[in-house]
């Protein structure tokens, strides 16, 4: 409970002062974003150990879960580095929903399976150079998004994606399956 | 200089040879509107004689040095990737700004995400940087945004339904706090064609423009207002500037036929603030193993 309430705690302060209105000072500011990223933080613990008090007793201890921060600009160290990962999406509402979902990776042939073993539709979309953004995102080795659907998220509850990168398909079946996840892409001239 | 479209089957976006947004098919029927991002020069410090009249534009008051905004630029450099599951338009305007524009397939709705920053200010003003998207709607003044993420309430340019109302600020005195979504549609009775953005934080917004929207996505400003906080709105501190990503969603129904936009807009306003949240893991097993 207190991994939570650290949140609501944070949010209550922020929201009660000058936080809303956006007329705190810079040093003021930044000490908003230091509560609030620490109990977001506390909050991630709490989902990680929700899901392995979700499993059958007696099964193996789940791995921890990791966040990712900085997916809006297209940095996460596990989907960029793992040849084999999976993907949790939680659906906080209260009703089914639908979604995309976009992972920074490096370029390469990936199979995303369903949670029933199901191969899933992607697409490699290429990251655009941005001055402004790749300067904030010095450590990362993303060169592509690996997109697909998150289908029928149940509400208030999560579905897991399995993914596996290997470095090229093999045979014409994995020629066919490559082209269709590519992106064409097309630039103007300079 | 060549024109550009991208659809997702359920809805077409064409751009003009200038790469920017020239309109929008849904349904066989075309929106004619244009979409930018735009810069108001702010008032800066000195504009009176008197410390009580003399207010630049800062964390307090949003204050335009003029009663109009000016594109960032008249021309965007595109590169356009097109696959199986999403479109997107990558359009440059400077260094600082730039935006992509995506369709998923199956989604009803335009996603923009915009990139702006850090904003120059070495001219020695401030900036303030909106969205703007322009339609022919004829608006008759009404526009529509939330209040706090609930009640959408009706607001008419140049007007309070209480008083009336002196206007000394034509721009941000038609500004209003828009914490999820803005939109007009063409006629207060019989609203055939809604033009909406729903936006994923908290920003200032207006329609200065019959069938016009916009939202205020950054500020980089070089003066304190005096009203209080004692800085100038210049993150961080006597550094480059910050920079800024975000997301609007672009909804386009010219065919509402009984509908209240409502009903469109807030399943969109409900997943862009409660996305799913992702979580990951590594592992060596194979997927029999694993699960």
């Amino acid at each position: 409970q207190h991994l939570i309430d650290s949140l609501r705690r944070s949010m209550g302060e922020a929201q009660h002062h000058d936080a809303v209105a956006g007329t705190e000072k810079e040093h003021v500011s930044q000490d908003y974003r230091l509560r609030l990223h620490d109990s977001v933080v506390d909050c991630q613990q709490d989902v990680s150990n929700s899901f392995s008090k979700m499993l059958p007793i007696g099964s193996q201890p789940l791995p921890q879960q990791e966040f990712c921060l900085h997916l809006n600009v297209s940095q996460c160290a596990i989907t960029e580095s793992s040849s084999r990962f999976t993907v949790t999406a939680y659906n906080p509402r209260s009703h089914e929903v639908t979604t995309y979902v976009r992972l920074p990776v490096t370029n390469g042939f990936y199979t995303v399976l369903d949670p029933d073993g199901s191969e899933m539709i992607i697409q490699l979309v290429p990251l655009v150079a941005l001055q402004s953004i790749d300067a904030e995102r010095p450590k990362s080795t993303a060169t592509h998004e690996l997109l697909f659907q998150a289908a029928k998220i149940p509400p208030l509850g999560h579905k897991t994606f399995y993914i596996i990168k290997t470095s090229t398909g093999r045979g014409q079946h994995s020629a066919i399956r490559e082209k269709q996840q590519s992106t064409t892409v097309r630039r103007a001239k300079t | 200089g060549e024109k550009i479209a991208i659809s997702n089957g359920k809805l077409l976006v064409n751009f003009d040879a200038n790469g920017l947004i020239e309109s929008i098919v849904v349904d066989g029927e075309t929106v004619m509107m244009s979409q930018n991002l735009m810069w108001y020069a702010a008032m800066n410090e000195g504009n009176s004689n008197s410390i009580f009249d003399d207010r630049p534009s800062g964390a307090y008051v949003f204050r335009p040095n003029g009663t109009d905004a000016t594109p960032i630029a008249m021309q965007a450099t595109l590169i356009v990737q097109t696959g199986a599951l999403v479109s997107e338009v990558h359009q440059k305007f400077s260094d600082w700004a730039s935006q992509v524009v995506r369709v998923y397939k199956g989604q009803s709705d335009v996603e923009i995400e915009w990139t702006v920053g850090p904003i120059p200010v070495g001219d020695g003003i401030g900036k303030e940087i909106v969205s703007r998207v322009t339609t022919q709607i004829p608006s008759g003044g009404r526009f529509y945004t939330d209040s706090n993420g609930r009640q959408t309430l009706l607001r008419r340019r140049n007007f309070r339904p209480t008083w009336t109302l002196n206007v000394s600020e034509p721009v941000a005195g038609n500004y209003y706090p828009i914490n999820s979504h803005i939109y007009v549609t063409d006629d207060e009775g019989n609203a055939d064609t809604v033009v909406a953005l729903v936006n994923d934080r908290s920003q200032g917004g207006t329609s200065l423009q019959d069938g016009q929207i916009e939202l205020m996505v950054h500020r980089r400003l070089l003066y304190d207002d005096h009203f209080g906080v004692g800085e100038p709105l210049n993150e961080p501190g006597d550094g480059p500037g910050l920079v800024v990503r975000g997301t609007h969603y672009l909804l386009v129904n010219p065919s509402l036929a009984g509908i209240h936009p409502i009903s469109l807009i807030r399943p969109l306003a409900q997943q862009m603030f409660m996305r799913p949240w992702l979580s990951f893991s590594s592992t060596s097993l194979s997927f029999t193993n694993w699960k």
